[in-house]
């Protein structure tokens, strides 16, 4: 996370870390049930076994495991059929983990939208990560600040990449809070009234966040995806 | 190798691993940058000739926006074909080894389009040094010129009569950016080889059409996709799969949808326990019923907590009804619809109303307060 500040522990207890050696982590995920987590699906390139990774719930300091934290192994990656690397377009995979987490203050399911529920430009949500800060990789978790921008506004950032109604986009024009290398696949969530946490977004792509280029960053649209994910998780929990 | 790690280019080869070098670790690989899917060769190799380690970094790099921003100044007619030769180098087939561009194509997209960027401030990419490339017909080696009929617009730009490449997005977008106006003629969805969607005039590819996945608002790309017989119904991808199938507890659709929403509660209240089984939704006989088959019921509904049964007594309802299978006991099943049957009496004249909780989800621990 860019421009964002060292989160306290247990703030965010839906993010998880998507682990595999050597490189430890590589990318955010975000817990939606007991079993099931949500990421990215650009994070699986050149490693799509299951078998390679593993999930850390609960932890704040990457470098440092704590008392709270808990592992999970992958017993199934299943990405979106219509993904598209070249164009990162419907950027969504679910994970499920081999047993059940334990839900404690620290590792909680965050909540989904409803299909007609969507974040409305202007609206301020956060997002979350241990991807790079600009001049160095954390190992605290970070959470930054962002604003919701309407798809049209968005679209006038990047010439080069169509925002499709899979994208959604957060940020600010300066690029002054954004996510970065390494957020990719946590959450973008916003707060509904009640104090629920609700996912819109998962991190995606952007422009290359510490470079000259800014803009905001876009995340997955996870509205568009909620018959997708509900229907996968129905199908592998009580049919396969 | 030199850093501590294998370059990603070279991470699948046992090479890296097994002898500690990036030597003879090169490998061929189709592109995918979508800038430079027109070019006439398929497979690149990396690192690239600007230093990007995978075609990931070549696609979110400064160059791969600079290259297609400047493209559309029409500065030189094979500027796009020598920045994919960069972007995405040819790999030979034979030594898997990047075919660089030969140093005339390099100087003269330089000579051109340096002077465009001056304009705005910008310089020509540091790391593109000409003198790197070899001349054309050197000795023992081989480099990419354009042929005549190269696209000299990326897939992501139209091309103008005039020759000109601009943004594809900002076709048809009701503003002249061709110099000749071309970007605006034939917008029409038909007249691009697109298939429009009636409620929003947003053009889609015919691929999209009944494919089980809507791209209209109203749906209507997936309407009308299908023609089953009357003891059939419709699955999602527009399969036509037996009535007696629907719900019965195994996969007949090939896209599952068959056992989708198979078991819902009715909006009344009490909320009655729904199944939709044989394509007709019946309500559920409360005869033998037990409180771990409303928590399985709550479950497929993707909703937990311990559930709150009643049985809401009906001595003259006509619903169709249907009942739990006398040997439900012993049935070792994952889903309610597969212990339910139809046609047998239902002693109690009671139906089965259910109450479910929602998962407790989204709520953050209370900050914890310390005496300062």
């Amino acid at each position: 996370i860019l421009g964002g500040r060292t989160s306290r522990p247990g703030r965010w207890p839906w993010q998880c870390s998507m682990q595999s050696d050597p490189s430890g982590h590589i990318c955010g995920c975000v817990l939606i049930g007991k079993k099931w987590v949500l990421t990215v699906a650009h994070c699986f390139e050149g490693r799509e076994k299951a078998s390679v990774w593993r999930v850390v719930f609960g932890i704040n300091n990457l470098d440092h495991p704590s008392d709270f934290m808990q592992t999970r192994q992958v017993n199934r990656i299943i990405l979106h059929p219509r993904y598209n690397r070249a164009v990162v377009d419907y950027d969504i995979s679910i994970v499920e983990l081999d047993t059940e987490i334990n839900e404690t203050s620290y590792v909680r399911p965050v909540c989904l939208p409803s299909r007609d529920q969507s974040a409305q430009p202007d609206t301020y949500c956060y997002i979350t990560g241990w991807g790079h800060m600009g001049n160095r990789m954390p190992f605290k978790l970070q959470e930054g600040e962002v604003r919701i921008i309407s798809r049209d506004k968005c679209q006038t950032h990047f010439d080069m990449k169509t925002i499709t109604s899979r994208m959604l986009c957060a940020g600010y024009e300066s690029g002054t809070v954004d996510s970065c290398m390494g957020d990719s696949g946590g959450p973008l969530v916003c707060e509904e009234t009640g104090g629920r946490w609700t996912l819109y977004g998962l991190t995606s792509w952007g422009s290359v966040c510490f470079s000259k280029i800014m803009g905001p960053g876009v995340y997955s649209n996870v509205t568009h995806f909620i018959d997708w994910i509900e229907k996968q998780i129905y199908l592998h929990t009580f049919l396969l | 190798c030199t850093q501590t790690a294998c370059p990603v280019s070279c991470s699948n080869s046992s090479t890296c691993f097994i002898q500690g070098n990036t030597t003879n670790c090169s490998h061929c690989e189709p592109i995918s940058l979508e800038l430079c899917l027109n070019l006439p060769y398929n497979l690149t190799s990396y690192p690239n000739y600007l230093g990007h380690q995978t075609q990931k970094d070549a696609s979110i790099s400064w160059e791969s926006s600079l290259f297609p921003a400047l493209v559309q100044t029409n500065c030189y007619k094979y500027l796009m074909f020598f920045a994919c030769t960069v972007l995405v180098p040819k790999c030979d087939l034979d030594t898997h080894q990047r075919v660089p561009p030969c140093r005339t194509l390099c100087k003269n997209s330089k000579e051109r389009c340096e002077s465009v960027l001056g304009i705005v401030g910008l310089q020509w990419p540091e790391h593109i040094d000409c003198t790197q490339f070899p001349e054309e017909n050197a000795d023992n080696t081989s480099c990419l010129m354009p042929d005549q009929d190269v696209e000299e617009c990326s897939p992501s730009h139209f091309k103008c009569k005039s020759g000109r490449c601009v943004l594809a997005s900002r076709r048809c977008d009701g503003q002249s950016d061709c110099d000749d106006d071309s970007d605006e003629e034939k917008c029409s969805c038909q007249e691009q080889g697109l298939w429009e969607c009636p409620s929003n005039n947003v053009c889609i590819k015919h691929t999209m059409i009944c494919d089980g996945f809507p791209d209209c608002p109203d749906l209507a790309d997936e309407k009308n996709c299908s023609s089953c017989k009357y003891n059939e119904h419709v699955c999602n991808n527009h399969e036509c799969v037996n009535r007696s199938l629907w719900c019965d507890g195994k996969i007949d659709c090939s896209d599952s949808s068959d056992e989708w929403d198979c078991v819902t509660l009715s909006k009344t209240t009490p909320s009655l326990l729904t199944v939709h089984k044989f394509a007709t939704e019946f309500h559920v006989c409360a005869d033998e019923w037990q409180d771990d088959l409303s928590a399985l019921a709550c479950q497929q509904m993707g909703l937990r907590g311990i559930p709150i049964t009643q049985m809401v007594h009906e001595p003259n309802g006509r619903k169709k009804w249907l009942h739990l299978d006398s040997n439900w006991r012993h049935q070792n099943v994952s889903a309610l619809q597969m212990l339910l049957v139809k046609g047998q009496p239902c002693h109690s004249r009671s139906k089965v109303s259910i109450v479910c909780e929602k998962e407790e989800c989204g709520f953050r621990p209370a900050a914890r307060m310390t005496k300062r």
